[in-house]
């Protein structure tokens, strides 16, 4: 564990904890992408299956189970309690879009031909597109309330962070995984524009809204 | 050494 690593985690769980608490006050998920919160939900159930297999510590237990019922949570605030306030109308994304071939590729690449890898990598694959149908949602309405981008930034810092993490543990371990890295780039790129947009406005105090 | 999936990595 070094800072990074940690840095990023807290990020992590800052953002879920955002997004929980946004839609407990304002008992609203106007805004949040369903279909993003579905996919996260798929890339945490398939990663964290190894919770039931290898115990690595009480931090990495308690930080998957935190992260399986903070999406649970969230999908029963939005397909359940809270349904009435989803924005169906603009969350239009196909999300098989992402998860066919994101399952094809975590058939072909991986570090090895077993259900616990394929589903490993299957959510690593899936993590780095899950957040699409949110950006297309912000886009499609042109606007995001502050909370909404406060949650995107924290989000998107985090596997941010997982890189300087992975730098970092190439240098002092000599340890790499070449799947995560490519990832966890391609999820950040994924996220820089909205970057761009959140330091130019959002921390100006500025609503985040799109050039018409 | 052949990279893997680090099970400590969330």
């Amino acid at each position: 564990m070094n800072i990074f690593r940690l840095a990023g985690d807290l990020s992590h769980v800052v953002a879920v904890i955002i997004l929980l608490l946004k839609i407990w006050k304002t008992r609203s998920c106007a805004g949040i992408s369903g279909k993003s919160q579905l996919l996260f939900a798929i890339v945490y159930l398939t990663r964290y299956l190894d919770l039931f297999t290898t115990y690595v510590s009480l931090y990495n237990s308690i930080m998957k189970i935190l992260f399986l019922s903070a999406s649970g949570a969230t999908l029963y605030f939005m397909y359940g309690k809270f349904r009435g306030t989803y924005d169906h109308n603009h969350d239009t994304f196909r999300i098989e879009f992402l998860l066919i071939p994101c399952g094809l590729l975590s058939l072909v690449i991986n570090h090895e031909f077993t259900v616990m890898e394929i589903l490993w990598t299957f959510s690593i694959y899936l993590e780095s597109v899950a957040i699409l149908p949110q950006l297309f949602m912000v886009s499609k309405t042109g606007e995001a309330e502050s909370i909404t981008s406060h949650y995107l930034f924290a989000l998107g810092s985090y596997r941010a962070l997982y890189l300087l993490n992975w730098i970092h543990r190439y240098i002092a371990e000599s340890h790499y995984d070449l799947i995560a890295i490519f990832a966890g780039i391609v999820q950040t790129i994924l996220y820089c524009d909205f970057f761009y947009l959140y330091i130019t406005k959002v921390l100006k105090g500025k609503k985040l809204q799109l050039p018409a | 050494e052949e990279p893997s999936n680090d099970h400590d990595e969330l």
